[in-house]
């Protein structure tokens, strides 16, 4: 069963554990600005919450296909998912800004520079995910890794109400042994790389935090629409 | 658990979950 102990591998293709995250994958969801409000900051956070909502839907049914997150019991997965799901959504945003240069994919119907985003009163959160953008840019960062790295970040999400700490680590140690086994594959010329996307995690961290304080502060301001499964994960943090 | 009760029903509702 162990990979390593096989003959030794010509392609990609026979990371079993990366290519079912490679299928897991949900579809890009377009956000489809409402046409009949008026442009302005309003609007934007209208567009963003609800495209965040949708994407949690996705999110949600992406990670019960992740490899071993089903055998967690239930409560153990909703924390894990309380605790990732602004990161999860930050990595996908970031990964579909990789080929722009300084503006932020949240769709491809909407796509924000540095001017938009101030006009959200965004400014801050847009420079700290164009941070991110920047590091794997420059990493080269594949779809392979990102896929591997978002299940990390979830299995890896340090919520404090796990129940069965044991079965939340073998499902990191899994993706963890995922990512290296890749890295050892198609990267053999940089023994560091798996390293190097680990480090990446505590920039993804910071900035989700931020992300869940500001939109936290946008719903007690109570000005702009919120769905309820966006609501309901804001409150969790 | 009462205050997630989204979360916890789509967890419950989505299909084919894969296992190792």
């Amino acid at each position: 069963q162990h990979h390593r102990n096989r003959s030794p591998r010509s392609s990609k293709d026979e990371n079993k554990v990366v290519n079912l995250l490679l299928e897991a994958e949900p579809e890009r969801v377009c956000a489809m600005p409402d046409p009949a409000l008026p442009d302005g900051d309003i609007k934007a956070l209208t567009t963003l919450c609800d495209l965040a909502d949708r994407e949690l839907m996705l999110n949600i049914s992406w990670a019960k296909h992740l490899p071993g997150f089903s055998s967690l019991c239930l409560s153990d997965q909703m924390s894990l998912l309380q605790s990732a799901w602004m990161e999860i959504l930050i990595l996908r945003v970031v990964f579909r800004s990789l080929p722009c240069e300084d503006r932020l994919v949240f769709a491809d119907d909407y796509v924000m520079d540095a001017e938009q985003a101030k006009s959200a009163g965004l400014l801050e959160l847009h420079l700290a995910i164009l941070q991110l953008v920047r590091r794997y840019r420059s990493m080269g960062l594949e779809r392979e890794e990102f896929v591997t790295l978002k299940a990390i970040a979830l299995a890896n999400s340090d919520s404090m109400h796990i129940e069965d700490v044991e079965a939340v680590q073998v499902l990191q140690d899994s993706l963890h042994e995922a990512l290296l086994d890749y890295e050892s594959v198609v990267h053999a010329e940089d023994p560091r790389r798996a390293g190097k996307l680990i480090m990446t995690l505590p920039l993804l961290r910071q900035t989700s935090a931020k992300a869940v304080r500001h939109f936290c502060s946008i719903k007690q301001d109570g000005r702009v629409p919120m769905h309820k499964l966006f609501l309901e994960l804001l409150e969790a943090n | 658990k009462e205050k997630h009760k989204i979360l916890h029903r789509l967890l419950q509702n989505s299909s084919s979950p894969v296992d190792l």
